[in-house]
Parts: C-alpha cells; sequence; structure tokens
C-alpha cells in the first residue's frame, strides 16, 4: 500500500504535536523527530484512544485524529510546564 | 485520571457567562445559562465544591468565565471553524485567565438533540469544567475527560459522573460533606515530576559562517521531504520548511552541525530522500551515496552508487543522481540522473533496492516539467510532485505524468519567504509539447 500522502503525514505529525504525544519543534535545538520516536507517539496516542496499537497513522488512526475534541493537550509534558513558568515568570 | 497540578484553594467558587452563541445556536441565553449551571453541578454534587453565579458587573472577580469566541481570540489557542476543536478551558492558577473557559462559536450548540444536528453544550461544558477545576484528559472509558467529543450524555438533571472522574474531583476536593468545605489534604496524586529548580542555561550553537549563499536566489542542490518537513540544501548549508509551512530560519545551517558522518568539507549534495519502510534517510553525493538513521551516518558508509544498479540506455554505469523522492501517489522510489529515470520497489528489509524492469525511462514522460530537474520532493495532496530547477518549482497534480497545464512558480517566494520583486522572473516552462485547440479559443 502506498505510504500516506505527505500531507496526511505531516497533519498527523502536526497532531501529535499539538496535543502533546510528540514534542514541538524546536527552532533552538533545531532536532529531528526520529522514526522510532514517531512510532512512540503514535502508538501512545492509539493507546490513549483505545486503538490498536500499531505504530502507523493507519485508517482508524486517522479517522480517529479526525474527530471533534478539546483544544487542550493529552500529554503535558514537564518541558512544557517549565515554558509556561518561565513565560508567566 | 490525571490532574493538572493545580486547584483552586477555595471552595466556593464563582462563575460568570461573558458571551453567549451568536452564529448557528438556536439556544436562547437563558437555556445557555441552564446548561452550564447544570455542568458546573455536576462536579459539586460530588465534592464541597459550591459554585455562584455572578453578575456581569461583577465578572471581573469570577473564577470561571465562559465565552463563545471563534477562530484567533488573544488567548493562544486559536479556534478552527466548525468541527475541529470545540472548546478549551484553563486550569486552576492565580491569573487572571486562569478558570477561563471558551467554547467555538462557530459550532451549532445544541441540548439533548440527535447525534449529528449539532454539538451537545451540556456535555463539552461538563468536560471543560473538568479541567478548569483542575483535571486534564483521562484515557480511562468511560470518563467526562476524555479528549474526544463522542455524542451528547444525556439529560441535565440525571447525569451522573463516571467514577474516574468523581475519583478525579474528590482529590482534588475532596468527599462531598454537609458542613462547610474543607481543604483537600495530601499530595495530589498522581505526583507529578518534580521540575529544576532553576531553567538550564541555553547551549551555545555554532553560528554559520555569514558568508552563506542568499536563499532567494534559488539553485538548490538537493531539496527533499524529511519526517514531513522539507529541506533545501546548498552548497555546505540547509534551509528547513516545518510542518507548520515556516522557515526555522532564514538564515541556513550548516550540514556537518546537523547530519553527522558525512566527510569533511562536503559542500554538495545531488539527491535526498527518506525511504518508505524503514525511514533512513539516503544522500547522494557524486558517485557515492551514504544511509543516515536519523541524523547520523550508519557505519560502513559510503558505498559506491554502482550498487543501485542503475544503467544508462546506453548500458553506462550511472555515476551521479540529481533528484530523488518516493511517490506518495504509489509508494515507489524514483530517481533521476541525465534525462532518465528508474523506478525502485523497496522491500523491507532491503538497503539497496533493484530498479525495476524496463527502466531506465526518459524523463521527459513526465510532461512540462524540466527533464533534469535540481531535486524533486512527493508533498502536498496524494501523489502530487513537486519539481525544483533553479529557482522554480512546477506542481504534477494527484500522480499524474501529463496534464494539461504546468505552470512555474517561485520557489524564492512561495518556500523561501523572499519578496516577489527579489524572487526574478519565471522560465518558460521547458519541454511542454501539449497544445490545446479549442473551438472557442
Amino acid at each position: 500500500a502506498p505510504a500516506p500522502a505527505p500531507d496526511l503525514y505531516s497533519r498527523g505529525m502536526d497532531w501529535l504535536s499539538r496535543y502533546g504525544y510528540l514534542p514541538p519543534p524546536d527552532p533552538r535545538t533545531g532536532r529531528l523527530q526520529t522514526k522510532e520516536g514517531m512510532e512512540s507517539a503514535i502508538r501512545q496516542m492509539q493507546r490513549f484512544a483505545g486503538l490498536k496499537e500499531t505504530g502507523k497513522l493507519d485508517e482508524a488512526t486517522l479517522k480517529q485524529m479526525s474527530m471533534p475534541r478539546c483544544s487542550l493537550p493529552d500529554i503535558v509534558s514537564s518541558e512544557d510546564r517549565l515554558r509556561k513558568r518561565r513565560k508567566k515568570r | 485520571y490525571t490532574l493538572a497540578g493545580s486547584s483552586w484553594e477555595k471552595t466556593n467558587l464563582r462563575w460568570s457567562v461573558l458571551s453567549y452563541p451568536r452564529l448557528f445556536s438556536t439556544l436562547s441565553p437563558s437555556e445557555v445559562e441552564s446548561i452550564l449551571f447544570h455542568a458546573l453541578k455536576v462536579w459539586s454534587d460530588n465534592t464541597n465544591l459550591q459554585f455562584h453565579s455572578t453578575s456581569k458587573d461583577e465578572a471581573k472577580q469570577a473564577e470561571i468565565r465562559i465565552s463563545f469566541e471563534r477562530s484567533l481570540h488573544d488567548d493562544g489557542y486559536p479556534f478552527d471553524g466548525k468541527g475541529g476543536t470545540l472548546a478549551h478551558a484553563f486550569f486552576p492558577g492565580q491569573a487572571e485567565i486562569n478558570g477561563d473557559t471558551h467554547f467555538d462559536d462557530e459550532e451549532t450548540w445544541t441540548y439533548r438533540e440527535p447525534d449529528g444536528v449539532g454539538t451537545d453544550l451540556f456535555t463539552v461544558a461538563v468536560h471543560e469544567f473538568g479541567h478548569a477545576l483542575g483535571l486534564s484528559h483521562s484515557s480511562a472509558d468511560p470518563s467526562i475527560m476524555r479528549p474526544y467529543y463522542q455524542g451528547p450524555v444525556g439529560d441535565i438533571t440525571s447525569y451522573i459522573l463516571p467514577m474516574d472522574d468523581v475519583q478525579a474531583i474528590q482529590t482534588l476536593y475532596g468527599v462531598k460533606m454537609n458542613s462547610a468545605t474543607i481543604p483537600p489534604s495530601g499530595p495530589l496524586t498522581p505526583r507529578l515530576p518534580e521540575l529544576p529548580k532553576t531553567p538550564r542555561p541555553p547551549r551555545g550553537t555554532v553560528q554559520p559562517n555569514p558568508g552563506y549563499p542568499d536563499r532567494c536566489e534559488g539553485g538548490f542542490d538537493a531539496v527533499a521531504n524529511i519526517r514531513g518537513e522539507v529541506f533545501f540544501f546548498k552548497g555546505p548549508y540547509f534551509w528547513r520548511m516545518q510542518r507548520s509551512g515556516s522557515l526555522v530560519s532564514l538564515a541556513p545551517a550548516s550540514i556537518k552541525n546537523f547530519w553527522m558522518g558525512l566527510p569533511p568539507g562536503t559542500n554538495k549534495i545531488d539527491a535526498v530522500y527518506e525511504k518508505k519502510t524503514d525511514g533512513h534517510i539516503i544522500f547522494f553525493i557524486g558517485s557515492q551515496f551514504w544511509v543516515f538513521k536519523d541524523t547520523i551516518a550508519m557505519p560502513g558508509y559510503p558505498r559506491p552508487l554502482s550498487e543501485w544498479g542503475m544503467r544508462t540506455r546506453g548500458g553506462r554505469m550511472v555515476e551521479r543522481v540529481d533528484a530523488a523522492f518516493v511517490w506518495a501517489h504509489n509508494g515507489h522510489t524514483y530517481v533521476f540522473s541525465g534525462e532518465e529515470f528508474w523506478r525502485f520497489t523497496e522491500n523491507q528489509g532491503q538497503i539497496v533496492p533493484r530498479p525495476d524492469a524496463d527502466y531506465p525511462r526518459s524523463a521527459s514522460l513526465w510532461k512540462g516539467v524540466p527533464s533534469s530537474p535540481d531535486d524533486i520532493i512527493s508533498w502536498g495532496k496524494a501523489g502530487d510532485t513537486y519539481f525544483f530547477k533553479g529557482n522554480s518549482y512546477w506542481v504534477l497534480k494527484s500522480g499524474g505524468l501529463d496534464q494539461d497545464v504546468v505552470s512555474p512558480n517561485s520557489t524564492a517566494t512561495d518556500w523561501m519567504f523572499c519578496p516577489t520583486s527579489t524572487a526574478g522572473p519565471l522560465p518558460v516552462t521547458p519541454n511542454y509539447r501539449k497544445c490545446n485547440c479549442g473551438i472557442n479559443n
């Protein structure tokens, strides 16, 4: 089967970043998401949503990502908390 | 359940409605207030919390301020129109915004309508007030704090919180007692990780030589779609466009500072692409290639390009690659050299694929685009291919090779955020052999 189209893939990655499963892009360190990191993020999202854990942006996962939802992230990393604390200060 | 890490220090909380649905909802202001009142009551039924409605004059003092907003509304969490994100609320805290609860005014807010007619305000409000009281998203089923909207939860007068949510709210505000409010005791569970006492100092970054090339001139050696981001390589530098569509920096980064394992003095990369099966990234430089696992070259590289088995129609072994990409339309890998191209079918576990039968073919089969491009990526809608050459790019839509109109666009303007005036004239479409003659034109 062909790989997901890049825009789906990009949107998937965006979605995972927005809701806390992937660290947000960090221009300061310029880090690249690792393949393992992305698969792990997809698995975590699938586990959280009660989907079969495939680690892939499969049909069920993309469908779940398109469901209406709350804007808040599902995973709040300690890094985000630190950033918010700095911002507040 | 998961706690946000903050809660209100008092249990008598004030709430106020600052605005009502204006766009699509048929709910009257009094119905909205009634729904919101009951959504708060769901939480106070199980704890020592008490909610008091405040008048508009006192709204500033309210801990929970409710409004219906659309699009950008000055809190950093823009709404996105109908569907998508529905609402959000800010966790408890000392700042003015804490406790604020926003609903997307572009949703059709309803109450007790069948699923599909609109979005049930009571259901979403119970969820958002959970946030405003200090609960994060839960993966438990059932839980009102699951992040996804799954239809109306039922009648406002008889709805009962799932046990997961009852336990969460009681951890923060105690079990409901008849007497006056009692503050919660003991640590929040689960414990949140300790944060560093002082922020780590930023690490220094070696800045590239300010004599770097001008991104607005185009002429990129290689362009690649890696992990959904687009990398533009030129000389010893590269620019990186994030998935959001913005460049990480207008100034380029040094290739050797990011892609570890290329030989010192590397100042031109011919082509780069990300493999479909294992996500490894292939760099082609001259007659050699490197395989990267993320940003680090794997041991044993470089290896000779001849291992790819690409021979020209004249029988000569290919000594250099111009472009390489995986076509999302069919999942095959395409490699261009000279005015020919080869197709590969990647198999799991295979580091170097073999060319498919009947290749090479003439690059001129890709109509209306340069036959010796600087590089190609698959991007955008399924199967769209972007050919880059000089300071222009051409798009072949939806897996096509042969479309009626293929016009060059400016790479400088569209990808590099350069002013139109510096982008230079666009070239005439090369190899454009089609002619459309209609009776009217």
